[in-house]
């Protein structure tokens, strides 16, 4: 229905605009309906602008700015509605440290609204499991679940 | 409800049965390439229905069963179950643990169970309905998608809003 | 022959004149998301001549001028050099060095230059050729378009193999 | 011209077989033209099996073993015709510890026929540079380039 897609969009908007803010230190972004004339079959643009940059397409964006950006938008839609569980496989992977950490950060405040299942190589993101399990093959093409210590030989 | 735990065995590169068992919060996977991490994320699609092989980087469904390797035998069949507690009901069978199972023999032959009880997938979409659990577009972010939102066309993103919505 | 250094100015998030120096082996390249890494490998596949705006990601090719910032004003032409040794003269000009320039005015006009003498595009690309400095597909690999050859279809695969032959 | 072709084909095929077994210590790989009646016209198929696995269709290995798949084939087209200079944007993003020391290695031998160009966040391939440039926008939105030290606080 026309009133429901209305709510949830701009739920959606206030969580990304507020979310990006965060997630960049500053800047603004933005989700737009193309044709507000016709909310139920129109397309959504999404501007973005890191801070102290210049409003432009979010194809000239770099790839880690283009991962927080998405981030943020996936994190927003998920606080509409949330799902009981979400995956998220290398979603780091563009990140340097900096926004890792803020990535980090973000995952921790929703935390408490769903289970999160997080595939990464980054032993920055490792630092916020509740647990880790690591998957090896020690015979070759066969894969098999160990415990990880963080502070061992075995990470991975 | 919440996800208590994964068994995957004879999936992809899941010969002998492994589980994995999920709690609160955050659930981290770590290994070196190749070991078998997003595997693990195509069983969770797969059990849950996902009718693309494409979708989990195959040509064919049957690509999703245990292919032998220098050491084993392909495997004849593959199964995933996942386990959900249900004390809060939110799933409307009357059970406190519900554990939905997708099975693929090399024959071709397939067959969904909730409960060890044989279900159809239509029966699995039903159970999930409107809990949010799922396989779309939003609540798994592949390996290499985590800016699909960004590449898509306008339209395609509407199509994730509006199943938000 | 062999590559000295690469100049920008004005060209993306370069509003003010930086070179970068190549010796031989490797040069690494570091720094923060976002601070003009891949921007420089525009710069080097824009001077090389360069055609579409969408791969150096933009939409048109005047999102190659610097387009200001919260300090500083947008620019007004964007400058690119690229300057070779040719001691050996495996590039078919009779210099020590060679440098290809390539410039764009926010009016849309543009030129290209070798040793400050206008050329055309054409020129340029007749000096490197068979040279394999340029940009085909590959020696120049984008950020995520590692496994691009693994993407490809086979026929766009020969094309490449082609390229080589 | 047919013969060209077939003598390249089989050069870069010959560097590839080779290249893909040290890069994956082991399994195979090979080229293969899809019809070799119409060698003028056909496409070019890639076949991959890392070690102790079976040979299946290269959709269904992981993001590493294809970035490893994928650089191996580049390296072999690039020695079969040297581009005087290379240009590598985060190649090594989805490659663990392990791969990018090989991957390491591997630029390595290719140093002497190529200048290299090579952008990373890597630590480990930030090892393999003969100078290192790091650039930073001290001022947000405008580039700028400084030096590095590998042992000091500036490593980004
Ligand atoms: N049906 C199958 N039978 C046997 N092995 C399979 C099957 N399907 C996939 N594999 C193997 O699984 C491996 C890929 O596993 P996966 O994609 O989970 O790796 P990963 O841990 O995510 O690695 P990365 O860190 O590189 O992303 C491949 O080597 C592939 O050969
Ligand atoms: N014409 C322009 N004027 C000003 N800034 C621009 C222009 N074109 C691109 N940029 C800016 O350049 C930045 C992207 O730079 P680049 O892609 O080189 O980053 P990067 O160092 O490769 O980062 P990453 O590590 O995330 O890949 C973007 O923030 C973008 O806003
Ligand atoms: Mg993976
Ligand atoms: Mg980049």
């Amino acid at each position: 229905s026309r009133e429901r897609f209305q709510t949830t969009f701009t739920q959606i908007r206030d969580h990304f605009r507020a979310l990006f803010r965060k997630l960049f230190g500053g800047g603004r972004a933005d989700i737009v309906l193309e044709d507000p004339e016709d909310i139920l079959e129109c397309g959504i643009e999404i501007l973005a602008q890191p801070p102290g940059k210049e409003l432009q397409s979010i194809s000239l964006m770099s790839g880690g700015e283009k991962s927080m950006t998405a981030i943020a938008l996936l994190m927003s839609i998920f606080s509409c509605r949330p799902a009981p569980f979400a995956i998220m496989d290398e979603v780091d992977a563009a990140l340097d440290e900096a926004n890792n950490d803020r990535f980090n950060r973000i995952v921790q405040e929703f935390v408490a609204m769903s289970q999160f299942l997080v595939i990464t190589h980054s032993k920055w993101t490792m630092g916020i499991g509740d647990r880790l399990y690591g998957i090896t093959m020690q015979e070759p093409g066969v894969s098999t679940r160990v415990s990880v210590e963080l502070t061992g030989a075995n990470v991975a | 409800m919440f996800l208590k735990r994964i068994t995957i065995c004879g999936f992809k590169s899941f010969p002998d049965k492994v589980d994995f068992e999920f709690g609160p919060g955050v659930t981290c996977i770590v290994g070196p390439n190749g070991c078998g991490k997003s595997n693990l994320v195509d069983a969770f699609k797969w059990v849950l229905g996902e009718q693309s092989a494409r979708s989990l980087r195959g040509h064919q469904m049957g690509d999703m069963i245990f292919a032998g390797s220098a050491t084993r035998r392909a495997s004849s069949v593959a199964q995933v179950d996942l386990v959900f507690d249900n004390a809060d009901r939110s799933l409307s069978l009357d059970f406190d643990e519900i554990t939905v199972t997708r099975k693929l023999y090399r024959s071709g032959e397939s067959e969904y169970q909730i409960n060890q009880d044989v279900a159809r997938l239509r029966d699995i979409k039903e159970l999930f309905m409107d809990t949010g659990v799922g396989i779309d577009a939003y609540s798994v972010v592949e390996q290499g998608r985590v800016d699909g939102l960004l590449q898509s066309s306008p339209t395609e993103r509407r199509l994730i809003f509006e199943e938000a919505a």
